[in-house]
C-alpha cells in the first residue's frame, strides 16, 4: 500500500476513459479496462460504474509525453503507464504511454494487464516485489485468459477494502460457502469438468468431486478473465476435453481449462433460429455423441459429429422428458443420468430408462 | 538473481541509473539542495535500496544485471517514495 494508507472512502466508485489509443478498437478498449476493473471488484466489495461525462473518481486516459502532470511519458518503452493514489483531482486518475502499442493479446503491451496494474495504484496499492503480483512494477506478458490475482494481490487490497460481500468470489477457499446450502438457490448452467462437477451461479461457480466431499468455490473472472459472468448453460465433450459455456446469444470453448481464440460465436452458427436470445441449459450425451439444448419448453439436438442441429426440432420438453420442465435451470450428464435443475428441485433422470428416478434439492451435490 | 556480471558501466549507464534511481527511488530527495552532486554513497545505498527491492545481488554496483532489470518496460510509479 502507499504510505498513509490513502483509500476510497466508498465503495461505488466511477471511472470515465476520457479518450481512446488508436491501437485497439474502442469497443476492445472498453472490454480490457471492464475486465480490469472487474479483477478487483471480485475480491473486495467494491463497485465501479462507467460514467460517460463529467469528472469520474477514475480518470482513464491515453496521453503523449508531457500531459499536464508533472510526470511525462518518456516515448515507446520505459514507462508504460501510471496512476495515482485515492483522492480527489487527479488521485485515482490512470494514464497510459500513447507511445507504446497498446493491444488484446501479447502484441506491445497489452492493456488489460497494464490496466489492472495501474487500478490496482488508483485502488491505493503500491508496488510489490513478489514477483507473481501483478502489482509487480515491470511488465510481463501473462495470458489474460488464465490471469488472476496473487495471493500477495488479494491480500494487500483486502487489507485496505477488506473481503467481497456474499454470493461474491473468494479465492481458492477451502470450502463453498454456507450460500451453496440456501434452500432456495437455484443455479444458472452445470456441467462436468474433468473430474469435477461445475455449478454457476451469477460471477462464481462451485467445483465439486462427485466421489469426495471435496468442494469449493471461485470467481468466473480468477480463472477466465475475459468470460462473463452470468454463463447460462454450459456442456462438456470429455473425450475431447471441451467445456462450452453459453451466455445470451454468444457461446465460448475451454480447451484444456483454456479458453480458445475467436470466441465467443454466435449460437445462430450452431443452427439456432433468430427467435431464441438464450440457452436455459445444454447436455452432452455421450451415448449418442448428440447435445441437447433446452430453451424455454422445448429442446434441440445437436449431432456433434456432423457439426449440426438434427432435423425435426426444437421438441416440447415435457412430451419428450416425462417429468421435466417445462422449462429447466440446468442440466448435466453424470454415469448414464441427466441431471435437471429446476429452481431448487433437482431431478434424476435415467437416460436408459427415460424417467426420473430421483428428486433431490439442487444442492445435494454439497451434502446440505 | 542470476549472477551479476561485474563491469565497468558506460558513462550512459550511469545517467540513465541515476536517473531510473531518481525516478523510482527518490535519489535527490535525500541529497541536501545545496549539494548539486550526487555523491558515490548515496548512489550506492539507492543502488542496492533497488537491489533489495527486485530481489537481486545487492552489491551497490551497476551490474549486468541491475542494469538489465532497470531497462525493463515497467509502470512509472515509484516504487519506494511518492510523486512529488
Amino acid at each position: 500500500t502507499f504510505q498513509g494508507r490513502p483509500v476510497w472512502k466508498k465503495h461505488e466508485i466511477t471511472y470515465r476513459i476520457n479518450n481512446y489509443t488508436p491501437d485497439m478498437k474502442k469497443e476492445d478498449v472498453d472490454y480490457a479496462i471492464q475486465k480490469a476493473f472487474q479483477v478487483w471488484s471480485d475480491v473486495t466489495p467494491l463497485k465501479f460504474r462507467r460514467v460517460h461525462a463529467g469528472e469520474a473518481d477514475i480518470m482513464i486516459s491515453f496521453a503523449n509525453g508531457a500531459h499536464g502532470d508533472f510526470n511525462p511519458f518518456d516515448g515507446k518503452d520505459g514507462i508504460l503507464a501510471h496512476a495515482y493514489e485515492p483522492g480527489p483531482g487527479i488521485g485515482g486518475d490512470a494514464h497510459f504511454d500513447e507511445a507504446e502499442t497498446w493491444s488484446k493479446n501479447q502484441q506491445g503491451r497489452n492493456l488489460f494487464l497494464v490496466a489492472v496494474h495501474e487500478l490496482g495504484h488508483s485502488l491505493g496499492l503500491g508496488h510489490s516485489n513478489d514477483r507473481k503480483a501483478i502489482m509487480y512494477p515491470n511488465y510481463g506478458y501473462l495470458d489474460p485468459n488464465t490471469f488472476h490475482l496473487s495471493s500477495d494481490d488479494i491480500r494487500g487490497i483486502q487489507s485496505l477494502y477488506g473481503g467481497p460481500e456474499k454470493h461474491q468470489p473468494m479465492p481458492n477457499p477451502d470450502r463453498p460457502k454456507p450460500a451453496v446450502c440456501d434452500p432456495n438457490l437455484s443455479f444458472d448452467a452445470v456441467t462436468t469438468l474433468g473430474d469435477k462437477i461445475i455449478f454457476f451461479k451469477d460471477g462464481v461457480f462451485w467445483w465439486k468431486f462427485p466421489e469426495t466431499s471435496k468442494t469449493g468455490i471461485s470467481s468466473i473472472s480468477s480463472l477466465w478473465p475475459t468470460l462473463p459472468s452470468g454463463i447460462q448453460a454450459a456442456y462438456e465433450i470429455e473425450a475431447r476435453k471441451q467445456v462450452f459455456l453459453f451466455k445470451d446469444d454468444k457461446y465460448w470453448l475451454l480447451s484444456n481449462l483454456r479458453l480458445q481464440p475467436n470466441y465467443p460465436k454466435s449460437i445462430y452458427s450452431l443452427g439456432f433460429p433468430k427467435y431464441v436470445k438464450k440457452i436455459d441449459g445444454a447436455v452432452f450425451n455421450p451415448l449418442l455423441y448428440k447435445t441437447y439444448f433446452f430453451v424455454n419448453s422445448w429442446y434441440w439436438r445437436y449431432d456433434e459429429r456432423n457439426q449440426r442441429m438434427d432435423p425435426g426440432y426444437p421438441r416440447q420438453i415435457t412430451k419428450n422428458f416425462p417429468g421435466i420442465g417445462p422449462k429447466i435451470d440446468a442440466v448435466f450428464y453424470f454415469k448414464r443420468n441427466y441431471y435437471f435443475f429446476q429452481g431448487s428441485t433437482q431431478l434424476q433422470y435415467d437416460v436408459m430408462l427415460h424417467r426420473v428416478t430421483k428428486r433431490l434439492r439442487s444442492s445435494n451435490w454439497f451434502g446440505c | 538473481a542470476s549472477q551479476a556480471k561485474v563491469i565497468s558501466p558506460t558513462e550512459m549507464d550511469e545517467e540513465f541509473a541515476e536517473m531510473y534511481l531518481n525516478h523510482f527511488y527518490g535519489l535527490t530527495e535525500t541529497i541536501p539542495m545545496t549539494k548539486m552532486k550526487i555523491s558515490r554513497d548515496s548512489l550506492k545505498e539507492k543502488i542496492q535500496e533497488m537491489q533489495k527491492f527486485f530481489g537481486l545481488n545487492v552489491t551497490g554496483q551497476l551490474d549486468t544485471s541491475t542494469l538489465e532489470v532497470m531497462h525493463k518496460p515497467r509502470c512509472g510509479v515509484p516504487d519506494v517514495h511518492h510523486y512529488s
